[in-house]
């Protein structure tokens, strides 16, 4: 099989990390159906919100908070753990109000 | 960095559980997996005022199950690795049950050095925090943060989670009270003498006071009934009688024999030739404990002492029960005259409301009600089998073909015409083969997408591919207001999309994702003209 380029790479380790975020509430799935609508044109804070998921991740697991996908991050999202979020929706509901 | 407590939590302290007797471990032994989920439980009853006791029943407030990948609920399981288990948050029908994902290497009794395998005693301690409402915590080391760390011989409950469930429930009580008895008779007197026995005879001194955790938790308070006093030795003043003024009875009553030995301490010993009975203390609502009993091979178990009174838990269950079968009407004017009634499926063909309800549908246009109508639903579109009793779900896709449901089967219609290839089963379209029937399906304008809607869960399906996309289902608690098992659901000409459930309707604000008004609204006075 070919291997990956160093940007397919990561652009499938930022893939599986944003489901991950989402699955376990770092990154808001309140309004995913319209999260197309409101992506569109405002990609900046699309990723601002990516960074700020992954310091919250960090910073809640207990690893060097860097708001980067590094080595440390991504053995945390290997371990094994609970299926519940870290975040429930109420928080983004708090967040953003 | 703290506990989290997530709100959520249990009305009473008398909590029930029980191993599901349909979705057991595959590979740990019943009867073992029961004992370890017992201590999981044990930790936090010993931390809180809460009590658990094993019932056979998949009402229990906590069910505890295993299962692999997909099982029901909107937080499928990944295979071995990742995640382990989850569980609900305090609440009815599924609220505290615990999932375990069966396909995980489950240990009993781990030792150190087993890396691969996991406790399921550690997880479990883990989840039954969450059914009791505890949320995650960010303290390393706790039991409620999300990573598996596994447990240490000598386990003791980390000072977070303690303070986080003492905080919802209230620290463990201490029943132990001291006995007042202001009159005290002895039920034996004992006899004087000048002799004494030897060391050897002397009796262990019973205590006075009634503590529940000596085993006797209804010991009546008769006095006449207490155990007869034995002298202590060495003499201890008062040791026992701290909270009591009244005098020490036996310095006023007895005379025993005293004897001075050589370190000038004053021994009682008086012989006493036999210890009188002790009463038995009825203990008639005392439970008794299924598991000291229970042969391991017997399982599930058919001898459980009856549950106690709970009230009942309301509402829906995740799995909707076969509906029963319908009484057919004889002729449509011998539909009921009412317009207390409900529906099977809403749509929009065409611009015209078409409302199924049993083997009838009404067409409803720009001017009303279509004549002729209500007509049988086979003669509109006839390639539905002859014996149909009612739809599931039916709407207009974005091509205007007619997609009706019936149960396990997808009808696809071109106007009344049955496509080829069809009907089709809902697992051609990604479903799951445990899907038993769709609830409702739309067409979203907000996003154009199309939704299945099922129990608790919905599906986005592209129409494109033909399948439900990934990371679907999910749970219906997303459209915020609408109950789970809807009955349909489409969107009017007026671009609001309207829910259907039992007698009354939602009107949903796609924006805010929730409902209009938490309260219903009668669906035949305004969709019928009732």
């Amino acid at each position: 099989a070919p291997t990956r380029s160093r940007a397919t790479r990561t652009a499938h380790h930022e893939r599986s990390a944003r489901g991950y975020l989402e699955t376990f509430g770092y990154l808001s799935k309140s309004r995913p159906e319209v999260g197309n609508l409101i992506m569109d044109g405002n990609e900046q804070s699309y990723e601002d919100d990516f960074r700020i998921a992954i310091k919250t991740l960090q910073e809640f697991g207990g690893i060097p908070v860097t708001g980067e996908l590094d080595a440390a991050t991504r053995n945390l999202m290997k371990q094994k753990r609970c299926g519940r979020p870290d975040r429930e929706e109420q928080d983004h509901e708090n967040r953003r109000s | 960095k703290r506990f989290a407590v997530q709100g959520a939590k249990w009305k009473h302290t008398n909590l029930t559980w029980s191993l599901s007797s349909t979705r057991r471990p595959s590979l740990l032994d019943p009867y073992e997996t029961r004992s370890v989920l017992a201590r999981a439980l044990d930790v936090w009853e010993q931390a809180s005022r809460l009590t658990f006791t094993e019932v056979n029943s998949e009402e229990a407030d906590i069910l505890v199950s295993f299962a692999k990948r997909y099982h029901d609920d909107a937080y499928p399981f990944d295979g071995r690795g990742t995640i382990l288990a989850h569980a609900f948050f305090p609440g009815v029908d599924r609220g505290g049950d615990a999932h375990f994902d069966d396909d995980e290497l489950w240990l009993l009794e781990p030792k150190d050095d087993d890396e691969e395998g996991t406790s399921l005693f550690a997880v479990a301690v883990h989840e039954f925090g969450h059914s009791l409402g505890l949320s995650h915590s960010s303290v390393k080391g706790a039991l409620m943060y999300p990573w598996y760390q596994g447990i240490q011989s000598n386990f003791v409950l980390p000072e977070d989670d303690r303070n986080g469930i003492q905080q919802m429930y209230g620290p463990k009580l201490n029943n132990k009270k001291w006995a007042r008895i202001p009159s005290y008779k002895p039920v034996q007197t004992p006899p004087t003498t000048t002799t004494t026995t030897t060391t050897t005879t002397t009796t262990r001194r019973p205590y006075i006071h009634h503590n529940r955790h000596h085993g006797v938790p209804n010991m009546p308070r008769d006095p006449s009934r207490n155990p007869v006093y034995y002298p202590r030795r060495p003499y201890y003043p008062d040791r026992h009688y701290h909270n009591t003024t009244e005098d020490h009875p036996r310095r006023t009553n007895y005379n025993y024999p005293r004897i001075e030995t050589t370190t000038h301490a004053i021994t009682y010993r008086p012989r006493y030739p036999y210890k009188p009975e002790y009463p038995s203390y009825p203990r008639p609502n005392y439970p008794v404990d299924p598991r000291q009993d229970y042969p391991k091979q017997d399982y599930p178990r058919s001898d459980y002492p009856k549950r106690p009174y709970y009230p009942e838990k309301t509402t829906t269950t995740t799995q909707r029960p076969t509906p029963p079968q319908r009484p057919t009407p004889t002729s449509p004017s011998d539909k009921p005259n009412t317009c207390d009634t409900n529906y099977d499926a809403v749509a929009l063909i065409r611009g015209e409301l078409f409302i199924f309800k049993d083997r009838y549908h009404w067409r409803i246009g720009a001017h009303g009600r279509y004549p002729g109508y209500p007509m049988e639903i086979t003669r509109m579109w006839s390639s539905l089998p002859k014996n149909l009793t009612h739809v599931d779900a039916v709407y207009e896709r974005p091509d205007k073909h007619i997609a009706i449901f019936i149960g396990k089967e997808l009808y696809l219609f071109n106007s009344q015409y049955l496509l080829p290839g069809y009907p089709k089963p809902l697992t051609k379209l990604g479903l799951p083969e445990t899907l038993e029937k769709l609830d409702a399906a739309m067409v979203w304008s907000l996003n154009g997408k199309t939704y299945f809607y099922s129990g608790t869960m919905y599906w986005k399906y592209d129409e494109d591919e033909g399948k439900v996309e990934l990371d679907y289902p999910r749970n219906m608690a997303m459209w915020k207001g609408v109950g789970y098992n809807i009955d349909s659901v489409f969107q009017w000409k007026d671009g609001n999309t309207y829910f259907f459930k039992g007698k009354g309707y939602w009107k949903f604000n796609d924006l805010q994702m929730r409902v209009e008004h938490e309260q219903q609204l009668p669906s035949a006075p305004f969709w019928m003209g009732c």
